[in-house]
């Protein structure tokens, strides 16, 4: 046996069954009656009892069924495939045990053509009390399903021995322990006739993504389906099938583009594409929850924090991955990622390496943000034409490899902003299909037309405003003159250019004309050397030497 | 087509790697992996369902992926050094 290291404090546990989507074959009575079962098989071991509280009410495990991605870190697969997952001891979702709707369930002990509710009930409570998976193949915390009878079931002994480290021995170890002994039962309140758990016909609606972020465990939903029962699901002619035909990278539309690793990640619903050097690597698009499972579909924004990890955002809720496994704890509510960060949504987000910083997109808003102190810096958000002239909103930012430029992206089109002179680059927007997604023939979008002919002859010229000195590389928000408001983000961008571009042509006269005047220094001494050379005499010792020396020979 | 358990599209690595013996880190890698890791790992693999560790992929241990089990990973995703941006 392995165990997780986490357990409950407490020996009085408490649960309840959800009664929506039960296997119409079972019933909800026979359902509940093997899971009241499974309880006991544990109970019966340890000093830990179980009591079945009405669904509804705030309870330590709470069990149920569903299918695909139903709002937790786990897919289900379909038939077949993965039956049932369960959270170790904890607060909050510890213990909950899902089933995956679509498996054979069976109760039919000489049955051993269907999977066993009880059984894997009982392997799942397992992993509620906190044991892992088992290297003993005859456990019944082996990781795979292998039938046993389930009516005269008994826990192999490396199960025993891997729960009672954890809890001992049941306190009345002398008595004989049947399966019910420590199961208490309050009737549910709600009605949950058999009726009203059967599931109906497939409801094509039910495939589509549901725009609504539902909160971790809330009511079990269908809609958003996996990787795997996308190819292998019974309905071919739902909206969902369509849906799951992998994109052309060229129709753009991406819901966020962002550097991971300094490569280009691209999302798209539920696919992403891996681009190096304006190409598609092979085998892409893949699912997303092939690489980051646990993610849902259709992402808002994603970047790669200062510390490594890479955090994605979806509504109001956001992830942490340490690569491709998802931290414990995730997803959470978007306003415990920091203090002051819009809590609705993100649209793009990036940590910018000029400064250090993180910055936040959303709307027509922008936010700066310290990871190390995890708030938004005062006066912010800002209006987003800080950056130039991107569009509100929009779905990824990233920078270039020198980190001289910042991207922006939407739809098609991306901007560039030069870090250096903190000003937006001219002739922008531009295809970002053709030119970083290979797409031979996407349209060219349209460049900004700039509305002010007076800026586009004398860019950055605001009349009656002197130039301001700026910081350059501390980022458009350090722009903001003393006094200034921000009722006139666009004027703040013109006189950061004034400075800039005055500044950058003294720099440029500098230098060019000082190389040239080192240039003629050395040639006029190396003229004066020689000069000097040619018109000295030998040295008089040395002509006295010669003298001597001929008239010795 | 990476994780679908069926015959014609099922991948014994992304099996390995979804359910903890090969780290997911490595789909970040262009490369195949090599056969000393990729041996190491069927071989935990048979370990764990009981069958002989021969390391290789032989019928009965793709018989044995094939089986419908738990979806929670036999191995936790490890705990190493995670390179950072510089």
């Amino acid at each position: 046996f392995a165990l997780t290291g986490q357990r409950w404090d407490k020996e009085q546990l408490s649960f309840s069954i959800l009664d929506q989507r039960i296997p119409p074959s079972l019933g909800l009575n026979r359902t509940s009656n093997a899971i009241r079962r499974a309880f006991g098989v544990w109970s019966s071991v340890t000093p830990l009892s179980f009591q079945e509280r009405p669904a509804g009410g705030a309870v330590d495990i709470l069990l149920l069924f569903a299918s695909g991605f139903h709002g937790d870190m786990s897919l289900f697969d379909g038939e077949g495939g993965s039956l049932a997952h369960a959270f170790y001891p904890g607060p909050g979702t510890g213990g909950d045990t899902h089933f995956d709707a679509d498996e054979p369930w069976t109760l039919d002990a000489q049955n051993q053509e269907g999977i066993d509710l009880f059984l894997v009930a009982v392997h799942e409570l397992g992993h509620a009390l906190g044991l892992e998976h088992s290297e003993n193949p005859a456990a019944i915390m082996a990781p795979f399903y292998q039938w046993s009878n389930a009516q005269n079931f008994s826990l192999h002994g490396d199960d025993i021995a891997g729960v009672q480290r954890m809890y001992g021995p049941p306190v009345a170890s002398d008595a004989p322990p049947t399966h019910h002994d420590d199961i208490t039962t309050t009737p549910p309140s709600t009605s949950s006739s058999p009726t009203h758990s059967t599931p109906g016909p497939p409801d094509p609606t039910q495939t589509e993504p549901d725009p609504t972020p539902t909160p971790p465990l809330a009511t079990p939903t269908s809609h958003l389906t996996s990787p795997i029962t996308a190819r292998t699901g019974p309905d071919p002619v739902t909206p969902a099938v369509r849906r799951d035909a992998p994109p052309s990278i060229c129709d753009g539309d991406f819901d966020t583009l962002t550097l991971l690793r300094g490569e280009m990640f691209v999302f798209k619903g539920r696919w992403f594409w891996r681009v190096r050097r304006n190409r598609v690597l092979e085998n892409y698009p893949m699912p997303i929850s092939v690489f980051w499972n646990g993610l849902p579909d259709d992402i808002d924004a994603a970047y790669e924090r200062h510390d490594g990890k890479f955090v994605f955002f979806k509504g109001d809720r956001f992830w942490l991955f340490r690569e491709a496994d998802v931290l414990p704890g995730y997803p959470q509510p978007l306003h415990q990622y920091g203090r002051g960060i819009p809590a609705h949504r993100i649209d793009a987000a990036i940590w910018w390496e000029p400064n250090e910083f993180t910055y936040f997109f959303s709307g027509d808003r922008y936010w700066r943000y310290n990871e190390e102190t995890r708030s938004t810096d005062r006066d912010f958000p800002k209006p987003i034409s800080r950056w130039g002239k991107i569009p509100a909103s929009p779905r990824g930012a990233f920078l270039s490899e020198d980190g001289a430029s910042t991207y922006f992206y939407k739809g098609s089109s991306y901007w560039r902003f030069d870090n250096r002179r903190t000003e937006a680059d001219r002739g922008y927007p531009r295809s970002i299909l053709k030119d970083f997604m290979g797409c031979v023939g996407a349209p060219e979008p349209d460049p900004d037309p700039d509305p002010d002919p007076e800026t586009e002859r004398n860019p950055g010229t605001e009349p009656g405003r002197p130039p301001q000195p700026t910081e350059p590389g501390r980022g458009p928000d350090r722009e903001l003159r003393p006094g200034s408001t921000e009722d006139d983000p666009d004027q703040e961008v013109n006189m950061v250019v004034t400075v800039v571009d005055s500044e950058s042509k003294v720099m440029t006269l500098v230098m060019v004309t000082a190389p040239l005047l080192l240039i003629l220094c050395i040639l006029v001494l190396v003229y004066a050397i020689l000069r000097t050379l040619q018109n000295k005499e030998p040295p008089r010792a040395l002509v006295h030497c010669k003298r001597s020396l001929q008239d010795w020979v | 087509s990476a994780e679908t358990p069926d015959e014609e599209n099922f991948n014994p690595e992304e099996w390995l790697r979804r359910f903890g013996y090969l780290s997911r880190s490595g789909l970040q890698m262009s490369g195949p992996l090599s056969v000393q890791i990729l041996s190491r790992a069927v071989s935990d693999m048979q370990r764990v369902y009981g069958l002989d560790p021969t390391g290789r992929l032989d019928g009965a241990t793709l018989a044995a992926m094939r089986r419908p089990r738990c979806a929670l990973p036999d191995r936790t995703p490890e705990a190493g050094e995670v390179r950072t941006r510089r």
